[in-house]
């Protein structure tokens, strides 16, 4: 929808997106029976829950926004962060599909460790812990308009865009990526795409400095940090490669 | 994933909170929300 | 109920309570949790001409009530223009109006909503003449991956491309701006059938044939030339003036990709001074 791919749009999205950012340390500050390792693994089972639901693109890191968020603000026992994981795909299937995950099937996945009850008694406790603000920005609002600035064609368009969600997603399971703006993991994933395909073209824009300068001036970033931040991501996917190919 | 929660202490702590917020908020609007009617006096003057 | 505030600042507040009957299995309903996240996301605006959300209260019973303060406004489009004189609103009048209506439409496109159920009664007016836009029940973020369900807008603000089950976009809520524009003009709907057929029918014989290549491919409805009616707009409405005339038909083109945006809308000559 050409009225939706603007420039007027991006600049109200990069307005927007600070106000859906967690803490960056709640870790250290709010929690006290939850710690890192244990978010990277009830970030993985969320992963497994939307690949296998087929869910939309944004219910993953719509879900550990809101999973972030929750935690930022309200301490919790290590035996719920389950139920707030469940909760969250919940609330994110509601805002983005247009048949929402079931509580049964999601307390299935939970090996019916929790109670459809306590799932809906929760979301009401989330609802409110996020103030009902539940339509956060995410870095999936950005690729489009990052793509439709790419002098590339619409097939390699349609595979550069799968690769920056994927990196996208892997992002949401990493603590690194917990305070970083939506627009920042979205142009650091596009960066990671172009470079991990070799995209070449015939102007000079998709080379790795250009490109990086020039999606760091589109969110109105410092270059250097997002370089950090697209290093980080191709160091992240060489992790979890490696991870999967021990496995 | 990290042990099985406690159902009776976990319904009874979410109805605990839940109770907090929703009086939270009645206080805040002088309207009983759940009854679905004002709490005179307070910072807003009610009338149907 | 309806409050003032005591102290400042001095609002004018209703309360708006929904008994929704859910079953126990899929807790707050879809809707309810788009609508509030949305009128959330764009409060941070503070925009001049869209209903605020003040306070969100959820209590579970038997069913789920469901209990909204929203900033009050005296009353909405559908009663304002009910009371209109019969001699019609005056220029000025028409001008503001639909200057707000645009604006607020504006932002909500910039903000990537669409809002899908535009009519005058979702339209508030205030005493003091503040158009304010509300009820997003049916509106969600809209995002070009995402298949929009086809129950959309109130049959007679209805989009061609909606009557046609086609795929649709933010221009959907230009086309019900279009027919507000016109009913500002008229004091009743411009096109009002009782089904979806008779609605683009009568679009059709007022708005003119579009050419066949403007016809979505995949609409439910075949083509057919001898829709063509005898009347136009500017028949329908002979006291427009041009510039007034031109926007109304830039609203109220057929196919979505050529209709006017918000944002240019506001720019169009007759909103000039």
């Amino acid at each position: 929808d050409a009225n939706l791919l603007n420039d007027r749009v991006l600049q109200t999205m990069l307005k927007a997106e600070d106000n859906y950012l967690p803490s960056a340390n709640y870790f250290k500050c709010v929690q006290k029976d939850i710690v890192p390792y244990m978010r990277r693994i009830v970030a993985t089972w969320m992963l497994e829950v939307c690949e296998e639901q087929k869910c939309e693109e944004e219910v993953f890191p719509l879900a550990m926004n809101y999973l972030d968020r929750f935690l930022s603000v309200e301490p919790t026992k290590k035996s719920r962060l389950q139920l707030l994981g469940a909760t969250c795909m919940f609330l994110a299937s509601k805002m983005k599909e247009t048949i929402p995950l079931t509580a049964e099937k999601l307390c299935i996945y939970t090996d019916n460790s929790i109670r459809p009850s306590e799932l809906l008694q929760m979301e009401l406790l989330t609802l409110n812990k996020l103030k009902w603000d539940l339509a956060s920005v995410t870095p999936h609002d950005f690729i489009e308009h990052f793509l439709s600035k790419l002098p590339i064609h619409q097939e390699t368009k349609q595979i550069l865009r799968k690769h920056a969600q994927t990196f996208v997603a892997l992002c949401a399971t990493d603590v690194k990526f917990i305070a970083s703006p939506p627009s920042m993991v979205a142009a650091g994933s596009v960066a990671a795409a172009v470079q991990g395909l070799h995209l070449k073209s015939t102007d000079s824009i998709l080379s790795s400095q250009n490109l990086t300068d020039f999606l760091s001036q589109v969110i109105k970033s410092d270059p250097d940090c997002l370089r950090a931040c697209q290093e980080q991501i191709e160091s992240l996917l060489e992790s979890s490669l490696r991870q999967a190919q021990q496995q | 994933l990290f042990g099985m929660p406690n159902h009776e202490e976990l319904q009874r702590e979410l109805s605990e909170r839940l109770r907090e917020i929703e009086e939270a908020k009645s206080d805040k609007w002088n309207f009983d929300f759940a009854a679905h009617r004002p709490l005179p006096p307070g910072r807003y003057k009610w009338e149907p | 109920y309806k409050a003032r505030a005591i102290r400042e600042p001095q609002r004018l507040v209703a309360v708006k309570k929904l008994n929704i009957p859910v079953d126990s299995e899929s807790g707050i309903p879809a809707f309810m949790i788009r609508e509030v996240a949305l009128l959330k996301k764009i409060e941070f605006f503070n925009h001049p001409n869209i209903v605020k959300l003040l306070n969100v209260s959820a209590t579970w019973k038997k069913t789920l009530d469901l209990t909204l303060v929203f900033e009050y406004v005296d009353q909405d489009l559908s009663t304002f223009l009910a009371k209109a004189p019969q001699t019609g609103l005056s220029r000025e009048m028409i001008k503001n109006l639909m200057v707000q209506l645009l604006q607020g439409l504006d932002f909500l496109h910039v903000n990537m909503l669409v809002h899908r159920d535009l009519k005058p009664a979702n339209v508030l007016i205030s005493g003091q003449g503040r158009v304010k836009i509300a009820d997003f029940g049916l509106a969600r973020i809209y995002t070009s991956r995402i298949a929009l369900t086809p129950c959309v807008v109130t049959l007679w603000y209805r989009a061609p491309e909606v009557l046609l089950h086609s795929s649709y976009t933010s221009s959907v809520d230009m086309w019900s701006a279009g027919c507000i524009f016109a009913e500002f003009f008229l004091l009743r709907p411009l096109f009002c059938c009782l089904s979806e057929v008779q609605q683009l029918q009568k679009i059709i014989e007022v708005i003119g044939l579009p050419p066949e290549e403007d016809w979505p491919a995949e609409s439910a409805v075949a083509y057919s030339p001898n829709w063509a009616g005898d009347r136009t707009l500017s028949q329908m409405l002979p006291n427009l003036d041009l510039e007034e005339n031109e926007l109304l038909l830039k609203l109220l083109t057929f196919n979505p990709l050529k209709r006017i945006p918000a944002s240019k809308a506001l720019e169009h000559p007759f909103f000039k001074g």
